[in-house]
């Protein structure tokens, strides 16, 4: 993971060459070599804090190093892989995502980070990818990056700020604390909230299926 | 369909690429 050359997908989910069961998120940016697009960005924070609230309290949270510890799973689920060398103490030098114990919002704040990168991909460091407005909304809060532009940064908390209509209401993001805010928000951005875990589920099921059509088909070309 | 379009534009100081960075 995290090598340079062509991708070789079959790593992540240890059936190299036979039918896979799940994709890395760093296996797809490379397969397409490009970025993902804005629903499949919603759509992976969506699941992935999905089953990360599903696995609860049982389990160690962790911060998310890098796109390959993301899967996406053929039936449309999300999950964290643990990052190589997560299994012991974090090295000296892991640095500041390296500690492997973290709280629930240092795990979003990471997530945000590698998702971001995610629709970043292959943009060359003076380029900036113009997202939309919730997107990049999400983003800054699930990264907690809203408070280091010394901006306006209580307008989405503050109730009594001129949020009038019900788009702007929608709209309004609270700090986000948990997995379930973010789902939350996610799911505030379909126009039925009620269909984000069919919807979000089907728009990862075609992300892997769609990636595993140009896998095919880039394997049968070599 | 699958195709990914956006916009690119110069990036900024203030922007959230910008932010980003600075976590990592």
């Amino acid at each position: 993971a995290g090598g340079e050359g062509p991708p070789e997908p079959g790593e992540a989910a240890g059936a190299a060459g036979g039918s896979r069961d799940a994709l890395s998120l760093e296996e797809i940016l490379r397969l397409y070599n490009q970025p993902i697009n804005e629903e499949q960005a919603w759509a992976v924070c969506y699941q992935c804090c999905g089953s990360l609230r599903a696995a609860g309290a049982g389990r160690q949270p962790r911060r998310v190093r890098s796109a390959a510890q993301i899967r996406v799973w053929r039936d449309g689920q999300v999950t964290l892989a643990p990052a190589a060398g997560d299994a012991g103490e974090p090295p000296a030098s892991a640095g500041k995502l390296g500690y492997s114990h973290c709280t629930e919002t240092e795990v979003i704040e990471s997530l945000g980070i590698i998702i971001y990168k995610a629709l970043d991909y292959g943009l060359k460091e003076n380029e900036e990818r113009e997202l939309s407005p919730p997107l990049e909304q999400l983003i800054d809060h699930m990264a907690n990056t809203v408070e280091a532009d010394g901006s306006n940064d209580e307008g989405y908390e503050a109730a009594d700020e001129g949020l009038e209509d019900e788009e702007d209401e929608k709209r309004k993001i609270s700090a986000i604390r948990s997995y379930r805010d973010v789902m939350k928000l996610c799911a505030a951005h379909l126009s039925t909230e009620s269909e984000a875990p069919n919807h979000y589920q089907a728009v990862c099921r075609a992300l892997f299926a769609e990636t595993m059509e140009l896998h095919t088909f880039l394997s049968k070309i070599k | 369909k699958g195709k990914s379009l956006y916009k690119i534009k110069p990036r900024h100081d203030s922007g959230i690429k910008a932010k980003i960075s600075m976590k990592t």
